[in-house]
């Protein structure tokens, strides 16, 4: 069966501005 | 850098509790379907506009700007395995900080992907921008 494709976001929750 | 479109269809939202993982989007993007199916609603036809920047939503038959995702308030995006013609991404609600997760209806199994890969690209990109201002 194909296998699920899934990306974590390495910048999730992390801003510039702080 | 300056983005992608797609034109998609929005399927529907439902709360998670966890940024990420596959069981999770699995069932999430499950809720979403049956809750379509149950509404009998016809997904809306959507624009989505990926770039480093995020996400940008726009309603295709009145053009109206639906919603602006900041690429940091997204944690996670997947092509389901069940239902593999769905893209769905989970993002921070910025008012109430409740993640959600949102899924799209595609026209096929490889646009899905090429949706989901687009993101991953923007992700990264963002990554890079982000060490070089820090």
């Amino acid at each position: 069966n194909t296998n699920t494709i899934h990306f974590d976001n390495p910048v999730y929750q992390k801003t510039t501005e702080d | 850098v300056e983005g992608m479109t797609f034109n998609l269809r929005h399927l529907g939202m439902t709360l998670v509790d966890q940024p990420k993982g596959e069981e999770l989007s699995a069932a999430a993007v499950k809720r979403i379907v049956a809750t379509a199916k149950a509404i009998g609603k016809k997904p809306k036809k959507v624009t989505l506009k990926v770039s480093p920047r995020g996400i940008v939503l726009y309603d295709r038959l009145t053009n109206k700007l639906l919603e602006n995702v900041s690429i940091y308030r997204i944690s996670y995006c997947t092509v389901d395995k069940q239902h593999d013609k769905m893209f769905a991404y989970i993002a921070q609600n910025t008012l109430n900080g409740t993640l959600e997760c949102h899924a799209y209806l595609c026209s096929k199994r490889k646009v899905a992907q090429a949706v989901a890969l687009t993101v991953a690209q923007a992700f990264t990109v963002a990554f890079e921008l982000w060490q070089v201002a820090k």
